[in-house]
């Protein structure tokens, strides 16, 4: 080990396996995390004999296909084995782990983060029973289409269409314009043969907004594209080079009527519309998601801090005094200022993640009863905490990265890479700007709520009424 | 109310700044209503500044949410645990403080004696950090092949690992590529 590392370690005053088990829960949870780490690395699926940044982009998605099926053919051991649940997967697939293994991006991913939670979210109880066994045992992989060419957070604009026709008990998908394609959707392109499709549901000449449907997109044999269905890689991006994101057109594709999942809301055999209890159900899965992006948030931080943390230990340049060796980077308090910061947003954005999370599965809970009132609550919060999170992340790894010069600018320095994914949360599942707007909402109307003296705030905006809104009021 | 230069004082000053940047919203919306816009265009007019309410009111529940948090998680840890965490949050309000001191100076009574002593006050943290920074991140116990860094593997030996990573180029395969009897010597001898 390097000899100023070292020391550094030496001189440290607290317990760092004491921290550790802290950070992780506890001792036992360290060991499992360990266990787990231990289990899937001496597979040796993350190994490449050639960097991947040193392929082409065909290779490196054929590598990431490749590491995905070997990583899920360990997970579905590990199912077998030790009757792992779902937060196995979330485990092995999400955080450090799934992107240590899959560096660039998995393209099965969706498959397990949207696809699965979306069909226990929103399909009925025989919808569920008659999907969930073929997409757990990856007899079938499904991606989630939402995001259109033309249109992105703002769901309800969404244009692709779904038509019911009473005659044949069928629904009509098209993409009436080239703006209303899938554009997006991890997995896509040429891996899903399923997805769950994001659509404008008519039926009896009415529009009922914005409804799940699954659809196959290739034959389970030949993976041919079916009939009507346009399907594609939409190209190269910034980073996330391996997810095989894909496009996604119709042409007038019929599915059966119970490909729509219809837990919520229902069309029945003859077209009758029925509605869902409160259109805000629908949400569930997209907060599933936000609160598990806080937490990769985390996750990616606290590697990025790791790296130019301890590479600034051992980095030596330019003397402080004349009559002194060049001291280590880490003694400039400029390069303290950029560093330590991020450490602690790590443990910052983690117990405020744990937080959100207990509230949500609180909230949630209350759901099920019929109770919506802090839907709204959450659902502010889980939007500006999803945006300052990301935007938080994606400032403290590029900090990281300028922290260690050139070196930095080196993708074996893995800190591009991680900007690459990182800087990407500030767009998916919810723009940043459109979500910090979509939480003024809530708080405009908390403000008119207290002015007007009217019930009691709901727990995270109770200080606006408690607080004289300061000086300049 | 007077400014208290404390952790808490923060904390709550953020949640001063939070309302009032939203009353300041809410009042510019009225104003822009009264002066005929409609409310979806005096909504936008006003949207950069509700875009930073709403980044204010988040900052003030994250920074509310990891004091409180981490004083109930360091009740069972060792002395010297503590304080480093303790010495953590305190950075972390501190270093926000005075990342949004615009905000605190326009909606809070903070003045300049107290902006001097958060500033003191920082790099006094920065200080005091220093001897634990690398124990800070080794706490985080992320494994080599997960952090996948030449930069920053356990054993520091970052210029070994540079140059290793250096030589897996396909490019280092071999001394002379093959571009040079195609185009450079071709022009280095005039016959491009």
């Amino acid at each position: 080990v390097n000899g100023d590392l070292q020391r550094e370690r030496d001189n440290c005053t607290f317990s760092v396996t004491e921290l550790t088990n802290l950070i992780d829960g506890d001792a036992q949870k360290t060991e499992e995390r360990k266990q787990r780490e231990e289990m899937v690395l001496k597979e040796g699926i993350h190994l490449e004999p050639v960097p991947a940044v040193y392929l082409s982009h065909k290779e490196k998605y054929e590598l990431a296909v490749k590491k995905s099926c070997a990583l899920f053919k360990m997970i579905k051991r590990l199912q077998e084995e030790e009757n792992a649940g779902m937060e196995n997967y979330m485990a092995v697939l999400g955080g450090s782990l799934g992107s240590a293994i899959l560096g660039d991006g998995n393209p099965i991913t969706l498959h397990y983060v949207m696809f699965i939670p979306t069909i226990m979210g929103q399909g009925t109880v025989e919808q569920q029973a008659y999907w969930i066994g073929r997409a757990f045992n990856l007899n079938i992989i499904g991606t989630y289409a939402q995001t259109e060419l033309g249109h992105g957070t703002f769901i309800r604009g969404l244009e692709t269409t779904a038509t019911y026709d009473p005659s044949t008990k069928e629904f009509v998908l098209n993409s009436p314009t080239l703006t209303s394609y899938k554009w997006w959707p991890g997995g896509l392109a040429h891996t899903a043969n399923y997805c769950i499709v994001m659509a404008q549901l008519y039926t009896q000449g009415k529009c009922h907004g914005i409804h799940p449907f699954i659809v196959q997109l290739r034959d389970e044999e030949s993976h041919m594209p079916l009939r009507g269905i346009k399907v594609g890689e939409i190209g190269a991006k910034l980073g996330m080079n391996g997810t095989n994101n894909g496009f996604l057109g119709f042409e007038n594709v019929r599915i059966p009527r119970d490909h729509m999942l219809m837990k919520n809301s229902k069309v029945l055999e003859d077209g009758t519309y029925v509605n869902a209890p409160n259109s805000k159900l629908t949400y569930g899965t997209m907060m599933f998601v936000r609160v598990m992006i806080v937490n990769d948030m985390c996750n990616y931080i606290a590697k990025a801090v790791t790296i130019a943390t301890r590479y600034s230990a051992i980095r030596r340049q330019s003397k402080m005094k004349p009559d002194e060796p060049e001291p280590q980077i880490i003694d400039f308090l400029t390069q303290r200022h950029k560093l330590f910061i991020g450490i602690a947003s790590v443990h910052a954005f983690k117990l405020s993640s744990e937080w959100i999370w207990n509230m949500y599965n609180n909230v949630t809970a209350e759901l099920e009863s019929g109770d919506l009132e802090r839907l709204p609550e959450l659902h502010a919060l889980s939007c500006c905490l999803k945006a300052v999170s990301t935007a938080d992340a994606a400032e403290c790894v590029e900090r990281c990265r300028l922290a260690c010069g050139g070196h930095g600018y080196m993708l074996s320095s893995n800190l591009p890479l991680m900007y690459g994914l990182v800087t990407a949360a500030c767009t998916y599942e919810g723009e940043n700007t459109v979500m910090l707007l979509q939480t003024a909402r809530y708080l405009v109307k908390s403000w008119h709520q207290a002015r007007q003296d009217s019930g009691t705030l709901t727990p995270t905006v109770s200080y606006i009424g408690r607080v004289a809104s300061g000086r300049r009021m | 109310p007077p400014w208290d230069n404390t952790i808490e004082g923060i904390i709550e000053g953020f949640h001063v700044v939070a309302a009032g940047k939203i009353g300041v919203c809410v009042n510019q919306i009225e104003k822009r209503q009264k002066a005929g816009l409609c409310y979806e265009d005096a909504w936008n007019m006003t949207s950069v500044q509700l875009a930073s309410a709403s980044e204010a009111h988040c900052r003030a529940i994250i920074l509310a949410t990891y004091f409180k948090e981490t004083q109930i998680r360091v009740d069972s840890a060792s002395p010297a645990l503590k304080q480093v965490l303790l010495q953590l949050v305190d950075l972390y309000v501190v270093y926000w403080a005075l990342a949004r001191l615009g905000d605190l100076l326009r909606f809070t009574s903070i003045s300049e004696r107290d902006v001097e002593q958060l500033q003191s006050w920082y790099e006094d943290l920065l200080n005091k950090l220093r001897v634990n920074a690398v124990g800070l991140v080794d706490g985080f116990d992320i494994r080599d092949e997960i952090l996948n860094s030449a930069l920053g593997a356990f054993d520091g030996r970052a210029y070994e690992r540079l140059m290793e990573e250096a030589m897996k180029s396909p490019l280092n395969a071999e001394p002379v590529n093959k571009s040079f009897h195609d185009y450079l010597k071709p022009l280095m001898q005039g016959k491009l």
